[in-house]
């Protein structure tokens, strides 16, 4: 564990839990796109499935369990409790385009051709460009409440800061894992345009 | 089996 990486995980949580309390708050998820949120939980199920065959520490288990549970929470509040502010009219991507070619990548370019690691591979493949339709959303809408730019800059800071621990485990540990990383750099790329606008102007309202 | 173990991030 590095400090990158804590940062990481800490900012992919606090994004987390700002969707959540901004559903729950509000009582209502306008301007939150559920397909990115079922593309998020599929990420979360084919990555975790280690959770039950391989122990590697409290934290990482627990912070598995803390991210499973909270992104079915936020499809139940999305889908079933709040379902009547889900603007489908805006959420419109194909996530099956998205869906298919993580699928075939992963069994064409993966570490080792097991179950588990093919998932692993989907995953990763798949959370990174999990947040298109939710970008897609936000551009379409014209603009995004100021909560949900928060959430959209906590969760494009996480992976970002894990560039920073790759590189970091690249020397300190000389560990690294090309799939994760060309994923990740590409994850964050997608953000780029979403982090000018915050940081520049804030989206929301104009 | 190695490449489990290492997967030591989430």
């Amino acid at each position: 564990m590095n400090v990158f990486r804590l940062l990481g995980d800490i900012s992919h949580l606090l994004a987390i839990i700002i969707l959540l309390l901004k559903i729950w708050k509000t009582r209502s998820c306008a301007g939150i796109s559920g397909r990115s949120q079922v593309l998020f939980a599929v990420v979360y199920t084919a990555r975790y499935l280690d959770l039950f065959t391989s122990y590697i520490s409290a934290y990482n288990s627990i912070m598995k369990l803390v991210f499973l549970a909270a992104s079915y929470g936020t499809i139940y509040l999305m889908f079933i409790k709040f379902k009547a502010s889900y603007d489908h009219n805006h959420d419109t991507f194909r996530i099956e385009f998205l869906i298919l070619p993580c699928v075939l990548l992963s069994l064409l370019i993966n570490h080792e051709f097991s179950p588990l690691e093919i998932l692993w591979t989907f995953s990763i493949y798949l959370e990174s460009v999990a947040i298109l339709p939710q970008l897609f959303m936000v551009s379409k809408t014209g603009e995004a409440e100021s909560i949900t730019s928060h959430y959209l800059f906590a969760l494009g800071s996480y992976r970002a800061l894990y560039i920073l621990n790759w590189i970091y485990r690249y020397y300190a540990e000389s560990h690294y894992d090309v799939i994760a990383i060309v994923a990740g750099i590409v994850q964050t790329v997608l953000y780029c345009d979403f982090f000018y606008l915050y940081i520049t102007k804030g989206i929301y309202g104009q | 089996v190695s490449r489990r173990k290492e997967k030591d991030e989430l």
